[in-house]
């Protein structure tokens, strides 16, 4: 138990470390958690931690989705519950919740409440086959047979990776179209092999 | 409802910070 809560407080760091010391420009990264949830065996991947740096030119892409009146008021009325539910105070009065949430934004806190059981999604085809995902480019998206990287793309992204280690899974998200490159992968495995 | 899983809750708690943070840079004098 003292290794598992020292990885996890160390995830943000290195979940941070992954994202800024990037050259190139990732929107979010989260780091699955694989655990056994039964007694045969099955595994799921569950939110281990995330780190969001949001898209480097704002205005650059805003989908139908982002600008539709209804929507914003419903993911702002997300924001608010989820702030009183953080903060313990009914009725928020933190202005940031009433900012337009962007579709990244709004992606990475879906996220959240989402899981992958036996080898299922983009996750969890990465963690069953040991084998790193580098989806690249719209087309590639909207065509990915994983449900969760057609939404990626509906919330903008042009680039999602998934790469395992020993523990679960890192993926990450662009709004940037970005190839595959061997050094992120390095980056990955130094710093995500708990073993370490 | 109310209880949250403490891996989620940080990382939420965390999000809602840092994205205030973000905002207060873009638009630090908004009233």
């Amino acid at each position: 138990p003292s290794t598992a809560l020292f990885n996890q407080e160390t995830l943000q760091q290195r979940l941070q470390t992954l994202i800024e010391g990037a050259r190139e420009s990732w929107t979010y990264a989260i780091y699955w958690q694989s655990s056994v949830v039964d007694y045969t065996g099955a595994s799921v991947l569950g939110w281990g931690d995330g780190y969001y740096k949001g898209e480097e030119d704002k205005g650059k892409r805003r989908t139908a989705s982002s600008q539709s009146a209804v929507e914003q008021e419903h993911r702002k009325k997300v924001l608010r519950e989820l702030n009183s539910l953080i903060s313990g105070s009914s009725g928020s009065t933190d202005d940031a919740v009433d900012e337009e949430v962007t579709d990244t934004e709004w992606f990475f806190l879906v996220s959240m409440t989402q899981s992958f059981v036996n080898g299922s999604g983009l996750p969890g085809q990465a963690f069953f086959n040991s084998a790193p995902i580098w989806v690249a480019g719209t087309e590639r998206l909207v065509g990915s047979p994983c449900e969760r990287a057609r939404q990626g793309q509906v919330f903008g992204l042009q680039t999602m990776v998934c790469i395992p280690s020993a523990n679960g899974v890192v993926e990450l998200g662009s709004t940037e179209l970005i190839f595959q490159n061997s050094d992120l992968l390095n980056k990955v495995r130094v710093l995500f092999n708990f073993s370490n | 409802n109310g209880d949250l899983p403490i891996f989620r809750r940080k990382s939420l708690q965390r999000f809602l910070v840092k994205r205030k943070e973000r905002l207060t840079l873009v638009t630090p004098y908004a009233c």
